[in-house]
């Protein structure tokens, strides 16, 4: 709940919070990916 | 662009801009850095210089409707803290990412159109200019 | 950071205001969530423009697209994208009297907003923290009411020439001689709205050659009567005097632009209390001010009048000032005297002057009788003319309410904005979520709460107000800070220093 009202997806569809968690959850796992590979 | 924490916010936009896009697993880092400057660039042509009016009603009798935001930021008056702010980012990172990509030509002529896209509107001369 | 008094010499009573910058750290989250919610606005503007989403908005048909647009696109970006997610917070139907307590019309909607439907049950006895009632003489029983009733057998409901012309009743009469009585000056004149009350007599008052200062966070019709006047406007920082000082100087030294003439005259625009920011007007070094500087002084006392003060004589009365030192004394009727429509006061040549020249009495009708009907009988009940002594009660007790309830909720760790003396309370929500969040968590404690955000507040000030009211019990108060803890723990707003 807090996670929603912070980043104002409460105010969002659910469509449009599957968008931006999935955009959100693909960054992050790039992120997780590419700094392995750096790392 | 006065109010509190506007500026750190958009610094922290810039960062997360290149974050993402070094996450990216098969660009390298001249490319990022390139994409940086160039997408930070053109979302700052686009909601600075291009888009006019203001996304809610005013009371000024729709006077702003034909400024664009840089136009109407500070009422206008020029060489303002803001001003000077948004002049001097895009600056910043142009040098860095033309640090970053190693002087390369193609990168060079590509980031210096970019930078002038946004740093030609931002002239006082051309204040209201269309 | 508390604004501190600079020249406490000029108070008759301590005067102590807050305004907690908002931390950089909430600020910050403020923008992600108003950058997300454009970012997702744009993206709705896509669909919709490509026929993938269907469009509500009222749009020209194709064959008009060549003509100059009707709907202003991007001026309504805002409106489309951001408040219509939460629009179900505001304009919401009641079905009673907006007293301490109403009836809120239940109401439901299949498509995010676009359209309500009634569901046919009704909220009974909601908590109304909304409206503007101060002396909580919003009622459909007792004394006012039967007078109004009385004056609706006698005269009708409307008035149907203007003032000028066939509306000039003996009520009128009465009632403007009752309110510069009141207001302790030579004579005033009543107008049936209040906005109108400011944006069609100040451009009677000031014109091309006149400065007008104005505060920064002045209500619209000020906005627009300064702008329909014609004259140059500077805007002073809220409520400084500093701020305000430096303009009178830089008008006088400098005169008009360009020319260097002197000005014809100075007007500085303030109001008694700043409904949004919870705020009192600094009257004593405003008026020390104007006598320094030679200028004028308009007093909207719109919230102040009938809310402030021993005798309810607004922020003149609260800082036991002379009413003649304010040049134009204006205010409203619609929020501590139930009714609606707004009065001028000041010496008589003056408002002989407005009578002559003034948009409203030449234009508009006449104030409908039985709202002056209401006027009278509530203001004489204030005034303690009525035999009784409901009016001192009621005002000893919105002055209590008010102090207990900001102490409370400042206690309980809420961020409160300004006057400890004033009804109105804002609290502070910051981000776009909350607003909408705390507006439903409210209805559903059965508390009706005004919620608040950008752009009629800084973008990193969203709130939510709380007007407080006479007709308020103090279980009232409890029931509403307990629930507003609850609400507020369960969004985590922040918490004050």
């Amino acid at each position: 709940y807090q996670y929603i009202l912070v980043t104002a997806l409460y105010m969002l569809k659910p469509w449009e919070r599957t968008i931006f968690n999935s955009i959100l959850i693909s960054v992050a796992g790039m992120a997780v990916y590419t700094g392995y590979v750096f790392m | 662009m006065n109010s509190r924490g506007i500026w750190l916010s958009y610094l922290l936009g810039i960062g997360l801009l290149h974050v993402i896009l070094l996450s990216i697993p098969f660009a390298s880092v001249p490319v990022v850095w390139t994409l940086t400057n160039v997408i930070h660039n053109l979302c700052m042509y686009l909601l600075l210089h291009l888009v006019k009016g203001t996304p809610f009603e005013t009371p000024d009798q729709s006077k702003a409707r034909f400024c664009t935001y840089w136009e109407q930021m500070d009422y206008g008056v020029q060489f303002t803290a803001s001003r000077k702010f948004l002049t001097i980012t895009p600056i910043v990172l142009y040098i860095l990412t033309s640090f970053y990509t190693k002087y390369d030509q193609d990168h060079f002529v590509v980031n210096t159109v970019s930078l002038m896209t946004v740093l030609i509107p931002k002239l006082p001369q051309l204040h209201g200019v269309r | 950071k508390n604004n501190y008094v600079h020249n406490a010499s000029l108070y008759n009573k301590p005067f102590v205001e807050q305004f907690e910058e908002t931390p950089l750290f909430v600020a910050v989250l403020t923008y992600v969530g108003y950058g997300i919610l454009t970012i997702f606005g744009y993206l709705r503007d896509f669909l919709r423009n490509w026929g993938i989403e269907k469009c509500h908005l009222a749009r020209e048909r194709d064959e008009q697209k060549d003509f100059v647009p009707l709907y202003q696109d991007f001026e309504n970006f805002y409106t489309r994208n951001l408040y219509m997610r939460i629009r179900d917070n505001w304009n919401r139907p009641i079905c009673s009297v907006p007293g301490a307590k109403m009836d809120l019309v239940e109401r439901t909607s299949k498509d995010y907003n676009w359209t309500f439907e009634h569901t046919g049950k009704v909220v009974k006895d909601v908590i109304n923290m909304g409206s503007y009632n101060y002396l909580g003489f919003a009622e459909n029983t007792g004394r006012c009411a039967d007078s109004a009733t009385g004056s609706t057998h006698k005269y009708g409901v409307g008035v149907g020439s203007t003032r000028s012309e066939m509306g000039n009743l003996d009520i009128h009469e009465e009632l403007e001689q009752l309110v510069a009585r009141f207001l302790g000056v030579e004579s005033s004149m009543a107008f049936g709205m209040g906005f109108a009350t400011n944006s069609m007599n100040i451009p009677a008052l000031a014109g091309k050659g006149c400065l007008i200062l104005s505060d920064e966070l002045n209500h619209a019709s000020l906005v627009l009567g300064a702008r329909l006047s014609g004259a140059t406007i500077r805007v002073f920082k809220h409520n400084n005097m500093v701020s305000l000082e430096k303009l009178l100087r830089d008008a006088i030294v400098h005169g008009q632009p360009r020319t260097h003439r002197p000005w014809k005259k100075i007007l500085i625009l303030v109001e008694g209390i700043y409904s949004m920011e919870g705020s009192i007007v600094r009257l004593p070094e405003v008026i020390a001010l104007k006598k320094h500087y030679k200028a004028y002084l308009y007093l909207d006392e719109a919230h102040s009048i009938g809310a402030l003060g021993p005798r309810g004589g607004g922020v003149v009365d609260y800082f036991g000032l002379d009413p003649k030192d304010v040049d134009i004394m204006m205010g409203t009727f619609t929020k501590s005297f139930g009714a609606a429509g707004g009065y001028i006061g000041g010496k008589r040549e003056l408002i002989d002057y407005l009578r002559s020249h003034s948009h409203s009495s030449i234009y508009a009708t006449a104030m409908s009788p039985p709202v002056s009907q209401q006027i009278i009988t509530s203001m004489k009940i204030i005034m303690g003319e009525d035999d009784t002594t409901l009016g001192a009660e009621r005002l000893k007790q919105l002055s209590e309410n008010t102090v207990y309830f900001r102490r409370k909720l400042r206690e309980m760790g809420f961020i409160i904005y300004g006057n400890d003396d004033s009804p109105v309370v804002p609290m502070m929500l910051y981000m776009p979520a909350k607003i909408g969040a705390f507006g439903r968590e409210m209805v559903k404690r059965n508390i009706g709460t005004v919620v608040v955000g950008f752009p009629a507040t800084p973008i990193i000030e969203s709130r939510a107000r709380f007007c407080v009211s006479a007709a308020h019990t103090r279980d009232m108060l409890d029931t509403v800070s307990h629930r507003s803890e609850t609400c507020w723990k369960k969004e985590k707003i922040k918490e004050g220093k």
